[in-house]
Parts: C-alpha cells; sequence; structure tokens
C-alpha cells in the first residue's frame, strides 16, 4: 500500500538528516510507481505529482514531524479534488418528458447490463418509467440481450430491427416513450473503437437525432493506459455528459477513473459493480481514491 | 549538444514512456531499462535507434521462451474457453471455429455459458455463421451438464475439435471459479486428458489486473494458452510479456476485429515492432 511504501522510504530517509528536495524527489518517484502499477495514465501520474510536488514543498513537509503522514494526507486530497470531491454528479431528470440517456464505450465494456441497471436504479429511486432502446444492429443476438433484461426487470423494451439503421431506431423510440408515456429513454449503443470513423459518426448522427440529456461513457475499472485516448477521443467526439465505471467489484485498482475524468473533466456518477440488474451505485471519489492508492 | 549523461536520461525517460503507456507495467519496464542502462554504461549502445533495438530483442527473448502453437493431437480435441466479463471469448470461439473448419476439421461447439442474457443465442449466431453444429440446453442450465453433453456429443459425432464457450467471471468471485473447476472435473469424467486446452481471453485494454487474472485462473484450471482480443484498437496489450513472463504460458491467437476472419497467431516480432513504433 501507499502508507506501507512512504513509511519504508521515509525511514532510509531519516537516519540520513534533514529532508531536501533530492530525498522529495525519491518520495514522489515512490508514489508515481504506486499510480503505474494502479494503472494510471502514465501523463496523468506525471501531471499529478508535480501537484503533490508543489504542495508539498509549499506545506514545508520538510519541516514537519510525521512527513509520511503529511504526503498521503496531500495525495488523497489532490487525488479526491480530481475525482469531483463535492461536484454534483447526479443523472439529469429535471427535464420534460421523456429523459433520454445514451450509453456509449468500447467493446465489451458493459453497456447493454448498464442500461439495464439504470433503467432500474431509476424506477426504484426516482419513480420513473424507462424505455429500454436497442440501438445495436451489429452484435449477434444484441437486441435480444436487452429485451431479455428489459423481460427480467418487467421494464418495456423498444422492439429494434437489426436491419434498420441506428439512427432511426433511436428518433422512432423517442415518439414510442412518448405515445406510452415512458419518461425515460435509455438509448443502448453498439461497442466501437474509438478511432472507427464511421461508427464514431453513426453516434454522433444519434446524438444530433435525439439530442440525449446525458451521454454516458460505459469505460471497464480494469482498462489500462489507453483509457485517456479512448476517453479522450469519445469526449471530444460527443462532449459525454457522464461516465460510468464498470466491473468495480473485481479487484482492478481502477487507475483508469483517475485517468478518465483528469482527461475529459466529466463526472464519474454511476459504478457496476456486479452482475445482476441492481449491481450498481452511485460514485463516490473517496471510495475509489483508497482503492487506486492501495 | 546535450552531454552524454543528459541524453541518456532522456532516452531512458522516452523509453519509461513508451514501455508503460504499451501497459508493460512497472516490474517489467523497469527490469527492461536496468538491461538497457547496463549496455548504455558499457558504452555499447550510442543512439536512441540502437537503444530500441536492444529493447526489441529482449522483448523478443520473453516472447519467444514461451512461444509455442497448439497442436491437435488428441481427438476430440477439447478446448474450454474462459476469461473475465467482456473480453471477447464467445466472438473469439466463433472466430477459432471457421479457422479450423476451413482447414477441415469438424468442429463442434458448446453453449456452456447458461447465464447472461442471450448468450446461448449469441454463440448459435456464430455457429450458423461458420455452418458448425452447436450443443446447447435452456438458458439457466447447469453448465457443466452442457459441457458433459457436448464432450460425450463430440465423440459420438466423430468431432475433431470441441469449443466450449463458458460464462464471463471475475477471477475474484470464489464460488463461480469452482463452476469452472467443476466442469472440468466433468470434462474429465468423459475424457480423462481433456480439456487439451484450456484458453484464456485477455483484452488488450485491460492494464495490471490481466495478471491477476492470469494468476487466479490459472490457479484454478492450469491455463494452456492465451488468446488476447481487441488488438485492432489502440491499445498495444503489452501486459502478454508481463503474463508470459511470469507464468510462462503461450499466446496462441490475437483478435484483431470483430468479423469471423479477424483473428491471427500470435507473431511474437509482429507484435514486439508494433509496441516499439
Ligand atoms: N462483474 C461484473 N460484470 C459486469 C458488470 N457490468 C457488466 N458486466 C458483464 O460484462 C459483460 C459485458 O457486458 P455487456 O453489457 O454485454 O457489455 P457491452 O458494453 O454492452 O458489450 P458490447 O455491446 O459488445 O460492446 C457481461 O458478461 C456482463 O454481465 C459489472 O459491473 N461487474
Ligand atoms: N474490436 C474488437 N472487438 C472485439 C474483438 N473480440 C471481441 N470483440 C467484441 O467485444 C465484445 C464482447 O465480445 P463477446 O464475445 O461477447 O465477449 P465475451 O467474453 O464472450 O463476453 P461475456 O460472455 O459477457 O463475458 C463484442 O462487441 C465483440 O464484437 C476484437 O478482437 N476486436
Ligand atoms: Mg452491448
Ligand atoms: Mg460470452
Amino acid at each position: 500500500s501507499l502508507s506501507e511504501k512512504l513509511d519504508s522510504a521515509f525511514n532510509k530517509i531519516r537516519g540520513k538528516g534533514v529532508l531536501n528536495e533530492k530525498n522529495i524527489q525519491d518520495i514522489l518517484r515512490e508514489i508515481r510507481l504506486v499510480l503505474l502499477e494502479a494503472d494510471v495514465n502514465y501523463k496523468v501520474a506525471k501531471t499529478f505529482i508535480n501537484y503533490v510536488k508543489e504542495r508539498a514543498l509549499g506545506e514545508e513537509v520538510l519541516k514537519s514531524l510525521t512527513p509520511s503522514q503529511q504526503f498521503i494526507k496531500i495525495v488523497k486530497e489532490e487525488m479526491e479534488r480530481i475525482m469531483g470531491g463535492g461536484e454534483d454528479n447526479s443523472l439529469k431528470l429535471e427535464v420534460a418528458p421523456p429523459a433520454i440517456y445514451m450509453l456509449v464505450g468500447l467493446q465489451g465494456s458493459g453497456k447493454t447490463t448498464t442500461a439495464g441497471k439504470i433503467a432500474n436504479f431509476l424506477r426504484k429511486n426516482f419513480k420513473r418509467n424507462p424505455l429500454l432502446v436497442p440501438a445495436d444492429v451489429y452484435r449477434p443476438a444484441a437486441i435480444l440481450q436487452l429485451k431479455k433484461i428489459g423481460a427480467q426487470l418487467n421494464i418495456d423494451c423498444y422492439p429494434s430491427d437489426e436491419k434498420e439503421n441506428p439512427v432511426d431506431i433511436a428518433k422512432k423510440s423517442i415518439d414510442y416513450a412518448k405515445q406510452k408515456n415512458l419518461d425515460l429513454v435509455l438509448i443502448d449503443t453498439a461497442g466501437r473503437l474509438h478511432i472507427d470513423e464511421e461508427l464514431m459518426k453513426e453516434l454522433e448522427n444519434i446524438k444530433l437525432a435525439v439530442n440525449p440529456h446525458e451521454i454516458l461513457f460505459v469505460a471497464d475499472a480494469m482498462t489500462g493506459q489507453e483509457a485517456v485516448n479512448v476517453a479522450k477521443e469519445f469526449d471530444s467526439r460527443l462532449d459525454i455528459t457522464g461516465i460510468v465505471l464498470t466491473k468495480l467489484d473485481g479487484d482492478a485498482r481502477g487507475g483508469a477513473a483517475l485517468s478518465i475524468r483528469a482527461i475529459t473533466g466529466k463526472p464519474i456518477k454511476l459504478v457496476g459493480v456486479g452482475e445482476k440488474l441492481n449491481d450498481i451505485e452511485i460514485f463516490y471519489p473517496d471510495r475509489i481514491v483508497s482503492r487506486i492508492l492501495g | 549538444l546535450l552531454g552524454k549523461k543528459e541524453l541518456d536520461e532522456d532516452v531512458i525517460e522516452q523509453l519509461e514512456e513508451l514501455l508503460i503507456s504499451s501497459d508493460i507495467g512497472v516490474k517489467t519496464t523497469l527490469y527492461l531499462i536496468e538491461k538497457i542502462e547496463e549496455r548504455i554504461s558499457r558504452a555499447k549502445l550510442d543512439d536512441v535507434k540502437e537503444v530500441k533495438n536492444a529493447l526489441k530483442e529482449y522483448l523478443l527473448e520473453i516472447l519467444m521462451k514461451n512461444h509455442s502453437e497448439l497442436i491437435f493431437n488428441r481427438k476430440p480435441f477439447v478446448i474450454m474457453v474462459v476469461g473475465v466479463n467482456g473480453t471477447g471469448k464467445t466472438t473469439t470461439i466463433g472466430k477459432l471455429a471457421n479457422k479450423y473448419k476451413n482447414s477441415g476439421k469438424k468442429v463442434l461447439l458448446a453453449a456452456a455459458d447458461t447465464f447472461r442474457a442471450a448468450a446461448i443465442e449469441q454463440l448459435e449466431e456464430w455457429a450458423k455463421r461458420a455452418n458448425i453444429d452447436i450443443i446447447k440446453q435452456k438458458e439457466g442450465a447447469d453448465p457443466s451438464a452442457v459441457a458433459f453433453d457436448a464432450v460425450k456429443a463430440a465423440q459420438a459425432r466423430d468431432v475433431d475439435v470441441l469449443i466450449i464457450d463458458t460464462a464471463g467471471r471475475l477471477h475474484t468471485k470464489v464460488n463461480l471459479m469452482e463452476e469452472l473447476k467443476k466442469m472440468k472435473r466433468v470434462i474429465k469424467k468423459v475424457i480423462p486428458d481433456a480439456p487439451h486446452e484450456v484458453l484464456l481471453v485477455l483484452d488488450a485494454n485491460t492494464g495490471q489486473n490481466a495478471i491477476s487474472q492470469t494468476k487466479m485462473f490459472n490457479e484454478a484450471l492450469d491455463v494452456t494458452g492465451i488468446v488476447m482480443t481487441k488488438l485492432d484498437g489502440t491499445a498495444k496489450g503489452g501486459i502478454v510479456v508481463a503474463v508470459t513472463n511470469e507464468f510462462g504460458i503461450p499466446i496462441r491467437y490475437i483478435g484483431v476485429g470483430e468479423k469471423i476472419e479477424d483473428l491471427r497467431e500470435f507473431n511474437p516480432k509482429e507484435f514486439v515492432e508494433a509496441i516499439l513504433e
């Protein structure tokens, strides 16, 4: 863990007398390695360490009696600040119905399952009447997957046809929702690469057609270094409104959370914590910080 | 001009960024940098190009050490496909089935993910595309029962290769890992030395958690091969270097897209060049 590594690093220094810039550098290196081992992006880790360095030097950690604890405190505070401590990360609901949400992200990140989870969550806690909309016409049995999830939850699922265009599916689903007095539309899109021009354009077209209130980037918590480039591209093309981090029920440290948050500045709204349809929680910055720091 | 010392530090930092950014991981990166620094200090490397070549050499050394192809020396050759959620197991099975069929083998698939919504139908679609038979039961059936039926059927139908799809599961879920161990025992009841290949599917986007995944799946099942998927994206998949180095498991194939033909045999040289470009 970070505290163990810093304690041992400071113990080495203690014998040599007073703290100086050189051993601060050693301490900072230890912290940087912890972040990299937790999958924080290389450049994000570097920038983060500079914040910590400035604060450490500025707060006279050099004169502190408990420099190791002082450092940990600074690291935790800086990370929680970046993660959005104190920021409003609630889902947009106070809109003229239907509220329209769109789920986007790389292949296999958990979008379809998350669509079901969010529908269930908002019905349970905010008395919404959701409509699940399968807009993935490429993956075998993707439409059936969301249909089955809807059936499990007893939540309406738009009858998409895989021969239809996802943009048309999205448009028609809004009329369908209005007809049936459903006040929340969740559009599940196909997984895609951020470098697939045609498919990224498709997402832009869906956005243009239905003007979603939430564009949620669904990211796997175990993602490594590339989390930054992927998130940056989805954000720059779509101006995402929030992030959902999935599979946090595993033992991935989740450094991707810091990377994605640092590069997009967008709020992490929800976390997926299991395969069942009620395994979703609101995101709390302090929890992911202790996880990343080990 | 920079003095030799600054040049070295600059080069070392560039290398560190290149390796870490490819998901090679801290431990392996530090090990490789150490070897490079030794050679620089012995003045055996004069520029970035030479340094990169040395790095290529060291990476290739790690990957070649455990490199081996699948040899179909049993009939039916039983492959059990496992891995965490969403890595590309079902799609990879579709690709493998097609590849083996095209090479003249009689292939049978088993839809042993009886848990996830539409998992059976998803694999059925792939079987249809490759024009291959599939053994399946109802959603919610015991996955081991499906595997048992499939192995029996493979024997009865004189099949060359049986590929068993399992539900994605996190390696930290003890009961789910037990379910896989049970499936392996059940398969052994029919064919004592089966499964002949336990294929772990890793996603190229995954960071250091791939090490923990490999460790746990290996401890539970004795993994004999790895497939790394989604290398058509921008992730470099450097995690296979650490994984193969630590566990000695060969990388069999890589997935490079979502279509049935998007599968390649793992080529260490091409892989290393892609990382270093
Ligand atoms: N353990 C765990 N598994 C999850 C979580 N969220 C999703 N999954 C699983 O991850 C796998 C992929 O989920 P999907 O919902 O199919 O992912 P997707 O993003 O829709 O996939 P594509 O449409 O192919 O891009 C499934 O096995 C899900 O059950 C989570 O929070 N925890
Ligand atoms: N770009 C790309 N996508 C891939 C590749 N392999 C699989 N996929 C996609 O990844 C997503 C998940 O694939 P699946 O085959 O459902 O993954 P899985 O491991 O069986 O998922 P679970 O059974 O839910 O654990 C799908 O959208 C696939 O099309 C690949 O090599 N490249
Ligand atoms: Mg999906
Ligand atoms: Mg599957």
